[in-house]
């Protein structure tokens, strides 16, 4: 376990170097263990530094920094050991126009190979959708869905107005 | 293998039978605050074994049973069923879909259903080693957790890394 | 200082009530302590019930309406103790539009008696700002203020391009 | 009372002077991720006596003073001062308008000024008995916190009601 710990780590790493260039075009992370001689205990330090800015703890970074380089994180992980799905609620609230263009790009990029359910309010994220569901409470506290997006080809067909049970 | 549909009935907010079709690529969720998007996510991370009522915002499991509003009553049960797509014969059984079904009652008492059959959550569990699914610490995401991963101390950021080894 | 407390929140108590009404147009909420024979020490309960639905504990309420309710509370204590300035950072992102401009129409009263600096990125927001600052990065990491609007009766003066210092 | 004033030089990503002038009214700022917006928060939570380099984001004072970037070279201090109009005399003091000062250096050392004339932390403090300033529970609201008045436990919350009382 020592040994799988060590080799996901590094895998991890390469991977987290280069999806936060992606994200954030340009710029240098890292993750560094804490200590080595302990594989089963080490913490781990993450390294973060936007494109431009010097090397600083990662507690003086931004809001939407901070966020943008926990996906990138998280995104990397996914990529050394992919998971049949995820669930993301509200990942992009922090994100900018344009961090929220990059991070939907990459996101689109993952679906080819897994499935992801996404709670958003950007608009710039759910136009990547296949499939988009509105939910709505006609009756306080009565949860329904109300309406169906197909995707591109499937343009044609109407909006499907789901009728509430 | 991915997510095909979602049924829920007396789950939280969602007191009426809601049926949700996902696809292989990216569903988006979107609606107005307190219409039960993350109630969604709820009702996955509780249909896929979560023990723990507070990861489901609640105090006691009784808690993600419908509590009713000024114009229903409350109800005794809820009930959400899963079905799976399993072509790709990821999930070690022969069936080419699979559902599961998870219901509680205000008793307390929790019973799992395999294609309608009783079983143990044991027995789910065992269908889905190795998949990825069920171990949640990466797949889902609860809102405004992202910077859960930046801010906690190094010593807690290497639970993600294990769950991925 | 244990009359002073008790008095403090009597008056925070009628007042978070007024205001949540205000904010969720209706519903119920109240503060509770939680053990009225030890003032000095005592916690506070917060009870909310949005418009419609049953009364639950607040662990329970969505992320939008957990916000708006943490609102209320800090309106209510400044209605008693108003602070001749106070500065809020994206105070709004939670928000859906309906509640943003209630919100901010709250805010826009509040803003007759005392000061108000708000990070924000959502349009509702800003339109009640007398005056509105950029903040850009031409150069990486190096923060530049870039321009100024006026109030509505200036609006007639051009916008300011403050040149970079 | 309210602030007319704020002027940054040399603290976090305000290498070069900036100066902002607010309104009595709501004064909105924007812009991109990491541009800096939080960064004046910061800088009025020091002016005002702020002792904690955590609660500005950084692990020590040092952390405030502009580190550099890939085109400019760190520098030695930081300055921030902040105008008050005290027109309607609430601050004890009989100036119309009051500014106050503080700097920092690399050595560690601080130093405070009152209308550019060397003071202590104590002087400031004093002038604002009463009147709100500086003791900022409930009157700044930092990036991602408004739901700690929530989800924090009965027993914390009533820091907030001390704090009016
Ligand atoms: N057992 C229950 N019975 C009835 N309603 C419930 C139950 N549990 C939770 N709710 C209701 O569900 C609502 C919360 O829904 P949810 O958290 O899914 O909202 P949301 O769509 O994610 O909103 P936001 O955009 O603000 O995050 C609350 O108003 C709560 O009262
Ligand atoms: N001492 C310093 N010297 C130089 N730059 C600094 C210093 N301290 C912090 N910064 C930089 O300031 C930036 C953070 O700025 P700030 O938190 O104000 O962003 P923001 O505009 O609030 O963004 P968001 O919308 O994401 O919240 C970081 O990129 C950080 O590198
Ligand atoms: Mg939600
Ligand atoms: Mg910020």
């Amino acid at each position: 376990s020592r040994v799988r710990f060590a080799e996901t780590f590094s895998q991890v790493r390469v991977q987290f170097r280069e999806v936060f260039r992606r994200l954030f075009n340009g710029g240098d992370a890292d993750l560094v263990l804490m200590d080595e001689t302990n594989l089963l205990e080490t913490g781990i330090e993450i390294v973060a530094r936007p494109p431009g800015k010097h090397l600083q703890n990662i507690s003086l970074l931004s809001g939407g920094e901070k966020a943008l380089t926990a996906i990138a994180l998280l995104f990397a992980i996914f990529l050394v050991k992919p998971s049949p799905f995820c669930v993301f609620d509200e990942m992009d609230a922090p994100l900018d126009d344009n961090n929220t263009v990059r991070f939907s790009r990459i996101l689109q990029e993952f679906a080819e190979k897994s499935q992801f359910i996404i709670i958003t309010h950007n608009k710039l994220t759910m136009e990547k959708a296949g499939v988009l569901y509105g939910i709505t409470m006609p009756e306080a506290g009565i949860s329904r869905i109300i309406s169906v997006k197909f995707k591109e080809e499937d343009k044609s067909k109407p909006v499907r107005k789901v009728p509430p049970a | 293998v991915y997510f095909k549909r979602l049924e829920i009935q007396g789950f939280k907010s969602f007191v009426d039978y809601t049926s949700l079709d996902f696809e292989s690529g990216i569903t988006a969720i979107v609606g107005p605050n307190g219409c039960g998007k993350s109630n969604i996510v709820d009702a996955l991370r509780w249909v896929l074994g979560e023990q723990s009522a507070k990861a489901l915002r609640g105090n006691r499991m009784e808690d993600i049973i419908f509590n009713g509003t000024d114009t229903r009553k409350a109800v005794g049960m809820a009930e959400v069923s899963l079905t799976i797509n399993n072509y790709d014969r990821q999930l070690s059984t022969e069936h080419e879909e699979i559902t599961i079904t998870r219901r509680t009652y205000r008793s307390g008492e929790s019973e799992y259903l395999l294609n309608k059959t009783a079983c143990r959550l044991r027995d789910i569990q065992d269908l889905f080693l190795d998949t990825g699914i069920g171990r949640n610490a990466y797949s889902i995401l609860e809102q405004g957790k992202i910077d859960l991963v930046i801010s906690s101390r190094p010593a807690d950021r290497r639970y993600v890394f294990e769950e991925a080894a």
